[in-house]
């Protein structure tokens, strides 16, 4: 409970700083694999002419992740977090610092893949975004409760593979919603493309008003 | 680091526990939704006539891996972990005595999905198993390295999926290898029953010889 007391007082900290240089930041969960760095290499590549975007990353171990984001244009800092199970707040404070965010930017904080601890950890995000694939089963929302209570948007994603999976988008829907009623949802495939612009959409309508 | 040497006594406890019980125990991880409760099914209907199966299954919240298990006609218990990320040997140790496990039985110990915190805590198993999805992507044995470290087998599942995913197993093989050379490898799918044939020979060629 201290661990968690803590760590809100650097969340906070984190959020007024977000708040006066409107960053837009947001914290993105999900399990291993489910496509959080596809999605947002596809978006660094979308936006690379008109916004600066930042990405914390975190992982255990490895630049992989990194790697990619960097590719495409991103301005990138991998952390890689040890036998941790998710990112905190005082490590995405100095990794702000370090990246020398810009004002009026947007930063993804990519979390380590995992749907149990990141739930927990608030970093100061104006939003938490969980992914789902349609391959690790509709029932997610219930066995996992706590990321999908916590999140305010939950992106189902993958839907190409829809075809050769059990996945029913509208039972996972009404899961999700029986736990977190007020929790937005998008569909997409980060591969295909589809789906895309209602993640832009969404983005658009969230970010900061001048 | 109290926590785990704390954990390493229970879990010598129950390792010797099962020894003297001849109670074959595996530990089987993997991220939310690779498919081990879906493994453990096919594997209870398999054996039914000729082998008693107990199943522990740890999950965050609901009974819904108990019930499927349950259906098939193992002697089942579920742990609901709320917060916790991982089933700990004390738990693993209490549960045992509640299933009133049989002597020269099976008992699996389906962890909560994560693949990240059930790779420290031993539950005084004789294996620890770790399916991987080709639906997450080939580089995770690198990424989350400390999980195939410990594992005794990794489970390849879902191959039904491979024409639709970018996944190369022998890729997939060799980064296991560098991180575990002794790592043994199956491939299967779960649902369409490709490959159990494979897991049924491994789980005899460990079982405790009379
Ligand atoms: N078919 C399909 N595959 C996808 C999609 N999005 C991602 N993938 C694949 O899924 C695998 C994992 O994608 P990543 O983007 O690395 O997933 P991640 O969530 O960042 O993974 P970690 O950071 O390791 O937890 C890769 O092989 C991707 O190509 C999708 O929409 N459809
Ligand atoms: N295509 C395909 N789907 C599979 C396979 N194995 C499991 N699935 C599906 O994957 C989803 C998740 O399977 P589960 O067996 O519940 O996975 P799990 O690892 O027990 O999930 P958690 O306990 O929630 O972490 C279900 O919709 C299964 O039908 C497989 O070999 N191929
Ligand atoms: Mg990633
Ligand atoms: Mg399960």
């Amino acid at each position: 409970q201290n661990v968690f007391a803590k760590n809100d007082q650097f969340a906070f900290n984190n959020k007024k700083y977000f708040l006066d240089k409107k960053i837009m930041a947001l914290n993105i969960m999900s399990s291993p694999g489910s496509g959080k760095t596809t999605l947002l290499t596809k978006t660094i590549d979308n936006y690379k002419n008109n916004k600066a975007i930042s990405v914390i990353v975190g992982d255990q171990h490895t630049q992989l992740d990194a790697e990619k984001l960097i590719k495409v244009g991103g301005n990138v800092l991998q952390v890689n977090t040890g036998r941790m199970c998710h990112l905190d707040a005082h490590l995405v404070g100095h990794a702000v610092v370090d990246l020398a965010v810009k004002e009026n930017s947007l930063l993804f904080i990519e979390n380590v893949g995992n749907l149990v601890c990141p739930a927990l950890f608030n970093l100061g995000e104006m939003h938490k975004i969980v992914l789902l694939s349609v391959t690790e089963g509709d029932n997610k929302p219930l066995k996992y409760a706590d990321m999908f209570r916590v999140a305010d948007l939950m992106i189902i994603n993958k839907i190409d593979l829809l075809p050769y999976v059990e996945f029913d988008i509208e039972k996972c829907i009404e899961y999700a919603q029986s736990i977190n009623p007020h929790i937005e949802i998008l569909t997409l495939s980060a591969t295909q493309g589809k789906g895309l612009n209602s993640w832009y959409g969404w983005l658009d309508e969230k970010k900061f008003k001048d």
